[in-house]
């Protein structure tokens, strides 16, 4: 499964 | 980056200033929640633990180390400022915090990506900052007497979260980048609970009077 949800917003 | 990002970005931001230079130049909390400032706090404490462990970008260290220090310097104010303190209205903001804590937490415990301590305290940190404006907003229906500055403050707050609502969207198209629909689901109860302060707080600008909220 691709990486989708990468945690770069604050 | 985009255009709909930073300003979500910077309209944060700018709420966050409104407000300290409110309590920080006229050593008065009148009409701010410090129920809502201190989900606030555990917002970004349970979030921006990645600073430890990730790194993205300056921009993004920077403004995670602002949001942490404003969140708390404006909860300590509150609590421990000698002068401010006294103008905190303890009898109007009763909301209970573990009324929105615990729901949250079982919620983050219950629908998350992956079960990892990290994961879920992001996960948690996203469901409570969905609803941590709400005792803000009941406090202000209560009082209904709202001074510009904290009126100001739950407007920059919304167009934040309805700026990052457009960059979402676009960032879909431009990017194809996904975010979890954990993520759009609580952004969207987020910008809704601002609707009706929206609405009330854009008549008064038209017809130029106060802003009041109906009881």
């Amino acid at each position: 499964e691709e990486e989708t949800d990468v945690k770069d917003e604050l | 980056m985009n255009i709909f990002r930073l300003a979500g970005d910077m309209t944060h931001l700018a709420s966050v200033l409104v407000l300290l230079l409110k309590i920080h130049t006229i050593k008065s909390c009148a009409g701010v929640s410090l129920k809502t400032q201190e989900l606030y706090a555990l917002v970004f404490a349970t979030r921006y633990l990645d600073i430890f462990t990730d790194f993205i970008s300056v921009y993004n260290t920077v403004m995670k180390l602002i949001f942490l220090g404003s969140s708390f310097s404006i909860v300590w104010y509150i609590r421990r400022h000698k002068i401010v303190r006294r103008s905190y209205d303890k009898e109007q903001d009763t909301f209970r915090h573990y009324f929105l804590v615990l729901p949250c937490l079982l919620l983050a415990l219950l629908i998350h990506e992956k079960f990892t301590v990290k994961e879920l305290l992001w996960t948690f940190s996203i469901y409570l900052e969905a609803v941590a404006i709400l005792p803000q907003l009941v406090l202000l229906q209560r009082t209904r007497n709202i001074d510009n500055l904290t009126g100001q403050y739950v407007f920059l707050l919304g167009a934040y979260r309805s700026l990052y609502i457009l960059n979402w969207i676009y960032r879909y198209f431009t990017e194809r980048h996904f975010v979890h629909w954990i993520t759009w689901i609580a952004g969207l109860v987020q910008t809704l609970l601002y609707a009706d302060f929206f609405y009330y707080y854009f008549e008064s600008w038209k017809n130029n009077v106060k802003l009041q909220l109906p009881a």
